[in-house]
């Protein structure tokens, strides 16, 4: 319903807000309506000011912005309702030691209500994690699982 | 909600029975290129009820069983079995109720949720709650309950990270109607 | 011209089922053309079978292995006719240590002939370059050059 | 023709005169997430006379002007220049020969090649070939001669190499045949 959609908007928009800055430590963002006389049927755009820099076109962000972007809209949606369980698929791949330690810290912020499943090649994501653990395959085509202990 | 256990068998490069305990907070898998973490993440779409081979990253459904390798041949079918701990018991308002099926009201009061999903190279599907078989309708109508549903916010897969910034602007409506 | 294409599409194609297998230590991958008959106007195809796997769509492919194919053809291209220098961002993004390491000794191998720039947050990468350059923004949205002593 | 150096100024986030050394053999670009390194290769692309914006992430040519920060305007003109060592001058057939402007002809035997590409916010245009001003399609017809000239496989741009695999039949010709 129209309402709904204007009240969810609202919500994800004011936590993306909070969310992006905490992120990206400082700059802004915010969500906005394209056609604010059609809720009904209007799309989204995200506008982005990094830290010190301009606002400009999304497309000028760099590999690792753009990504950590992303990441700081869908944690808004996520903090607004919350699923059981989110699951990351290598989204730390374009992102610096510095971002991903702050990426890694709100994962765990976040993961006293739900549960996260995170697949990483990084070092400082896998430090993060409360439980590892390891697909093999030394069978070729063959995939086995083995828990990784995290003693260290 | 939270996932307890998830158990494949025959699906994609999971030839033998495998299972994955989850604790609950941050659970993290690593391991080579190729050798099927991403796999684990299409079997838990799949279970929950994608009906999309290709955001499986195959081009039939089928192509979601073990194929073979050098050594062994494919085999006839795949099996996903995920397992919920229900500690909140999920909610249907009272509309919901009348329209679920037996196999969705019993299981509402279960301290643990089982769904199966399995398919055969013949084409035949099975889906199972709680080891009674149902129909994948029962599975989604479940789901939409238990706010685990098809959230698109809560599987984010390898590589849309980046695509997600470049969204067109109804792409990004519907991401947030899901929350919605 | 429609011989000049068949002649370098044969080359590129030998020569990339030779890379493949180095870079993924075994396997194989191939080109074809769409229609044999419209030389002059056929789309190419990669078929790719990684080591004791089974060759299946490209798509069932890991998003590292994707990555891995994709290197091996520019490369198998580029040692047909290599150009003076290669400029690679970020390609090393999604592969793990040991991919990293082949194709970092490859890099190495062409580099006598052309010049490599690697533009990578990964350790290993940097590891096995001769010369490191730091990009650095102390003032936000400025960019600043330092070159960074690889003597260690 | 090997690359000797690279100056950046105004281009991008370099807002100040910003000089690059280039070695022979491999040398890596490292820094945080959004400090510059991929507006580095922007700007190898520019200089070698990339006509789309959008191949440069901007929306018009305009974007790689240095915009400005917190503390500074943005500047009136970006300009970049990129020196080659001319080891084994590059060739031109006899019919190329007849067609090239004089500023072509005039850098072939020299020891270095420098080529300057400037951009004012009016709109207007500047190239320079070892100081000389010349046209686009000078600079263009030189690089032909050198190999040098628009291979899409010798710069692979951030977040391409995924892209590559899944490219259409006649995207996947089009990269063959810049090698032909
Ligand atoms: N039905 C199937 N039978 C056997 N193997 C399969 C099947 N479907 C996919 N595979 C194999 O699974 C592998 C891909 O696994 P997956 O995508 O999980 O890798 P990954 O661990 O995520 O790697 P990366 O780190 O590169 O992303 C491919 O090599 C593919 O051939
Ligand atoms: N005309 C301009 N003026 C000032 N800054 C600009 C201009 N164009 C782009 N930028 C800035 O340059 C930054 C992007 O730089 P770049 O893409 O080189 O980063 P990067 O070092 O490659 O980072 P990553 O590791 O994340 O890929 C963006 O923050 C963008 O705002
Ligand atoms: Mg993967
Ligand atoms: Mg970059």
């Amino acid at each position: 319903s129209r309402d709904r959609f204007k009240e969810t908007f609202e919500t994800v928009n004011s936590i993306f807000q909070e969310t992006f800055p905490r992120m990206f430590q400082g700059g802004k963002a915010y969500l906005s309506l394209c056609d604010e006389s059609n809720i009904l049927e209007s799309g989204v755009e995200i506008s982005v000011q990094p830290p010190g820099k301009r606002a400009g076109t999304l497309a000028l962000l760099s590999g690792g912005e753009k990504a950590l972007t992303a990441v700081s809209l869908i944690f808004s949606i996520f903090l607004h309702k919350p699923s059981p369980f989110c699951i990351l698929d290598e989204v730390d791949a374009p992102l610096d030691d510095a971002n991903i330690g702050r990426f890694a810290r709100m994962v765990a912020d976040m993961s006293d209500q739900s549960q996260f499943l995170l697949i990483t090649h990084n070092k400082k994501t896998m430090d993060s994690c409360g439980m590892l653990y390891g697909v093999t395959m030394n069978e070729p085509g063959i995939s086995k699982i083995v828990s990784v202990d995290l003693a260290a | 909600m939270r996932i307890k256990r998830l158990e494949l068998n025959g699906f994609k490069s999971c030839m033998n029975r495998t299972v994955l305990d989850f604790p609950s907070g941050v659970t993290g898998i690593v391991g080579p290129n190729g050798c099927g973490k991403s796999n684990i993440v299409d079997a838990i779409r799949w279970v929950l009820g994608e009906q999309s081979a290709r955001h499986l990253r195959g081009q039939s459904m089928e192509d979601v069983i073990f194929a073979g390798n050098d050594n062994h041949a494919s085999l006839g079918a795949a099996e996903v079995t995920i397992v919920f701990d229900n500690e909140e018991a999920f909610h249907l308002d009272a509309e919901q109720e009348e329209l679920v099926a037996e196999a969705v009201a019993a299981v509402r009061d279960a301290a643990e949720i089982q769904v199966t999903r399995r398919l055969f190279r013949s084409g035949e599907s099975e889906y199972l709650l709680n080891g009674a078989k149902c129909r994948l309708r029962d599975i989604t109508d479940m789901f939409l309950g238990t706010g685990v549903g098809s959230k698109a916010y809560s599987i984010i897969e390898q590589g849309r990270v980046g695509r997600i910034i470049e969204s067109k602007p109804d792409e990004l409506r519907l991401l947030i109607e899901e929350a919605a």
